[in-house]
């Protein structure tokens, strides 16, 4: 509306999407030292009556398929629900049975609020695939089993977490003062101080700040055997000690612009280690829940 | 290690393909203006903070 280089378009909502809220209680289902490694959403696809698939088929015969979106709720203190997208799928009207969706976004988002207290709420959303004069409404006859007991327990929605023993498989914090890095055996923290006047090659051109503490991650983590899961993995077996956070590190320098000297402030982003941790290769990072 | 990611991440934000070579002389005398010191604080602060936070 307020961009001068672009037409205002007017729109209308169209939305006929119907939804279903899902409330998990997490009282002890995440253990402090466990790691999250995938968590999973089963729903279970009701049957859409024959006569319907027959009828949708004749009207739309190209299309038999909805998006089913799962959203995670996050209440918050001022009362306003907040949505995030955390996984979406097509679904068709001829499937039924159980359908999973990857569902540990939302897990991890509960997680850095913080309040364990607090149910996971995910939202399960159908709606058209497609909008205009060929779409379908398949979304209108795709329906999932509900939390409520009248839908029977044997279909009720699931949600499974897998985690990882983090005093087994995670790292162990600072390393051990003093001990060689030769020696060094579980990832950990080593404190170190990059000492910028000291580097030649930074001489007269970075000016602020002189040093700085950060902390590299040494050593190795336990690896992960196929016979002491229960579940099957869905990264590489291959777990490595990696910086897990990091914070932006600003700097002050000269360089020459034309025939002066100028200065300017630099950021180098993720350049401090903070901590360190063991995670499989190929695991997906997760995402920081805003403010 | 991370000194050459300093060096890589630093001519990538400055779009330097050399190290800059500058004299001791080149920079004696140079004063650093205050909208660039100011700039520098807040990120400085910034940074301190999400080590404080995310130490916790």
């Amino acid at each position: 509306r307020h961009t001068q280089a672009t037409a205002e378009i007017m729109g209308n909502f169209f939305s006929d999407a119907s939804s279903q809220l899902l409330v998990f209680s997490m009282n002890d289902r995440l253990s402090p030292t466990g790691e999250l490694a995938q968590a999973v959403l089963r729903l279970f696809q009701k049957p859409c009556p024959k006569e319907v698939i027959k009828r949708q088929s004749k009207m739309f015969p190209f299309n038999s398929h909805a998006s089913v979106t799962i959203y995670w709720v996050q209440t918050r203190e001022d009362g306003i629900n907040r949505t995030y997208v955390i996984d979406s799928r097509r679904v068709s009207i001829h499937e039924t049975g159980w359908i999973s969706f990857d569902v540990t976004q939302a897990v991890s988002y509960w997680q850095q609020q913080n309040k364990t207290d607090q149910p996971l709420v995910l939202e399960v959303s159908v709606h058209r695939e497609n909008i205009g004069p060929m779409a379908s409404n398949a979304h209108k006859f795709i329906s999932f089993s509900s939390q409520n007991p009248a839908d029977g327990e044997l279909h009720a929605p699931q949600l499974q977490l897998h985690t990882l023993d983090t005093k087994e498989y995670g790292a162990q914090g600072n390393c051990i003062p003093n001990m060689p890095l030769t020696k060094i055996t579980r990832c950990c923290r080593s404190e170190t101080y990059i000492n910028l006047q000291n580097l030649k090659w930074a001489e007269n051109w970075i000016l602020d700040p002189p040093g700085f503490k950060t902390y590299t991650c040494v050593g190795s983590c336990q690896q992960l055997k196929k016979e002491h899961l229960n579940f099957k993995w869905p990264f590489s077996m291959q777990r490595k000690c990696f910086a897990a956070k990091s914070a932006h590190l600003p700097l002050i320098v000269a360089v020459k612009d034309g025939d002066s000297i100028v200065t300017k402030v630099v950021t180098l982003y993720n350049m401090k280690v903070l901590e360190c941790g063991c995670a499989s290769v190929g695991m997906p990072i997760m995402k920081k829940l805003k403010p | 290690q991370i000194e050459e990611k300093i060096q890589e991440s630093l001519m990538k934000q400055l779009n330097l393909n050399d190290i800059p070579v500058l004299e001791k002389t080149d920079v004696e005398k140079l004063v650093i203006p205050d909208h660039v010191r100011t700039k520098y604080i807040s990120l400085l602060k910034r940074s301190s903070e999400e080590t404080f936070s995310r130490g916790k």
